[in-house]
């Protein structure tokens, strides 16, 4: 469903400056799967997801999603790609604090022009989702780290994508709650959602089928779990 | 060093809605010792820390600093106390990204009126203490996340502060990193820095001498190493 074809990123700080995010990255994710990206910290987990996600473009190599070259596509053309097919929960969550829970879920769902009240009840039903129902009038801003989590996390998937990517979804988690999110990254991957998890956790990676290892900006392995 | 004594915190929501944050918590911490602070997401442990690291103040209660109690301290004396004697990591950094990562580490030495160039080199000291004297010149959205929270930590440690209070300060890093991160905290802790750090990952608890677990904003159980 998404392939990455010999992927660089590069990002130039100065005139003489370079950083080599991603230096030739291959990688094909099926339909349905459930995948881990571990790796080092600074070694290019988080830029491979943005550039999975459509967020970011390559330096070179290419792009595909249901086979579909993403590089002939102009900016508000993969934007719009993104958000029908992919549920994206960054690292440091991204919600907006002068709009509150449930309109920073509805967020995804603003470009479908449904009515106000459709996208209130599916902003609603994503945030009981993550058991956060009780703070959808609250800004972000009064929420605890995992709290922010949670919410990000039902941001990601009120617009029912057909693949989710979350970037370190469980860092700010306590056991008990980790393992309930846990629990619905599986649920969704059985009702045939494609899941990309970025994680430092071996015990989340190992809920995936398939782990990839990064380090300096490559893939040096690979662990299928039988 | 740090006394707390019987603190609440509630957050006014609206005219009709609080949230109690910490429902009365005593706990004393001594000079030189090594805590951590344990507990469920949203259950109170950022708040304490806050409290603890004077940056916000107790709804009822006292905070004791060296026995000193700050109730009866303005806000810029809670500042200049913060100032000289805490070092805080944020649970999301807190960095400013139109300053560079030396100019960040070096805010704590401002209020001291010291030369640029000696400023300049205590803030290098700190940032290769946590091995990060690359990105130097880097602005903070430059970096990986686990980048970002390395010069958080060097940032709190750049005043040689007594008390170095930390949330959640390994939850971007992989385990190698961490544990280089985690050894930083062991040998300020052996020069008489005391040290309490929230976390949810059992193997940093254990690091500590004495493990205080938070329950719904109260202090539940507490264990201390043999
Ligand atoms: N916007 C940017 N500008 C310049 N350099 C960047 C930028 N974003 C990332 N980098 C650099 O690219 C490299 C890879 O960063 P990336 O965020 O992908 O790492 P990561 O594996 O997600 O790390 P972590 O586990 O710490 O989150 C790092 O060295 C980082 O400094
Ligand atoms: N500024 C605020 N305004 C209103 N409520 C707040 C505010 N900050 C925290 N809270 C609430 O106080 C409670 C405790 O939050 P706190 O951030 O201390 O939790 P925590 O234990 O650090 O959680 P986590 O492990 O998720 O970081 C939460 O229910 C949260 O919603
Ligand atoms: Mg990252
Ligand atoms: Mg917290």
């Amino acid at each position: 469903v998404v392939d990455v074809i010999d992927v660089t990123k590069v990002y130039k700080l100065s005139e003489s400056v370079e950083t080599w995010a991603l230096r030739g990255v291959s990688l094909s994710v099926r339909e349905g799967e459930y995948l881990a990206v571990m790796g080092p910290s600074g070694h290019g987990k988080s830029t491979l997801l943005h550039i999975m996600g459509l967020l970011e473009r390559p330096s070179s190599g290419k792009v595909l999603v249901d086979g579909a070259d993403t590089s002939k596509l102009s900016d508000k053309e993969l934007a719009n790609l993104r958000g029908v097919k992919i549920g994206f929960v960054f690292q440091y969550f991204n919600l907006i604090n002068r709009m509150t829970v449930l309109e920073n879920i509805e967020l995804p769902l603003i470009p479908r022009g449904m009515p106000k009240s459709e996208r209130r009840r599916l902003a609603m039903e994503a945030l009981f989702k993550v058991e956060g129902e009780d703070w959808f009038e609250k800004r972000p801003n009064q929420l605890s780290g995992g709290q922010q989590q949670r919410v990000a996390l039902a941001r990601a998937i009120v617009h029912n994508p057909k693949i989710i990517m979350a970037d370190e979804p469980t860092g700010s988690l306590d056991s008990k709650t980790e393992a309930e999110i846990l629990g619905l990254f599986r649920k969704l991957n059985k009702e045939g959602k494609t899941i990309v998890v970025v994680t430092h956790n071996k015990s989340i990676a190992y809920e995936a089928e398939r782990i990839v290892y990064i380090k300096d900006g490559k893939i040096v392995d690979e662990e299928r779990r039988i």
